[in-house]
């Protein structure tokens, strides 16, 4: 099946959303 | 320690499969069997998106500033960072020796390529660890199949891509069957 796939810098970008902390 | 999984948030990135932090310390001054590791050992937190792994990362101490023989474990839900656990018995892992001062980026860097499914092995990864110890800190990734040597070698050429490492770092591959007949990890 599909698999849900993120490069290091989409995860990096992720950390600074208001959502991540 | 039970795991309980999660749901990802309303508008958060979920990940492939549900994790959970898990840490143990060794008590100072005395052998740990295996019930003993097991009781020490802890889950921290489970997550199941990008955003709900940061909030708990951000809130750890940082992998360059635990001390003591400690280790810490992210492992796909349901399974215990245990060589006996179900999923780990047949399966072995790549082991890669830090000097001081290292880990804490590479550790990062590899818990992110896992969450990332950047190893693409199917569901062969079963987790990850940072070892501290005395005189180096120790990362390691474990797999389901150590007879695979397909998966084992992507999982290596992986690993080297995705740590950046230095020229010369020594990285091995241990079996659980073996790590529980010496009754060591490394």
């Amino acid at each position: 099946g599909t698999r849900i796939i993120y490069d290091r810098s989409f995860l990096l970008k992720c950390r600074s959303s208001p959502m991540a902390n | 320690c039970t795991f309980e999984d999660v749901e990802p948030g309303a508008g958060e990135h979920p990940l492939q499969y549900t994790y959970c932090f898990w840490y143990s310390k060794k008590p100072p001054g005395r052998n740990q069997d295996a019930s003993s590791f097991e009781k020490n050992m802890k889950i921290i937190g489970t997550f199941r998106s990008v955003e709900q792994f940061w909030r708990i990362y951000s809130h750890m101490i940082r992998a360059n500033d635990l001390t003591g023989h400690s280790d810490v474990h992210v492992f796909k839900g349901g399974i215990k960072p245990l060589w006996e656990d179900k999923a780990n018995r047949l399966g072995g892992k790549w082991i890669v020796r830090l000097r001081k001062g290292l880990v804490a980026r590479c550790w990062e860097n590899l818990i992110l390529a896992m969450l990332g499914e950047q190893f693409m092995v199917g569901d062969e990864v079963c987790g990850a660890v940072v070892s501290i110890r005395f005189q180096e800190d120790i990362i390691s990734i474990w797999n389901r199949s150590a007879n695979e040597s397909q998966v084992t070698s992507r999982i290596r050429d992986t690993l080297c891509r995705v740590l950046n490492l230095p020229p010369n770092t020594v990285m091995e591959y241990k079996t659980h069957n073996e790590s529980l007949k010496d009754r060591s990890s490394f």
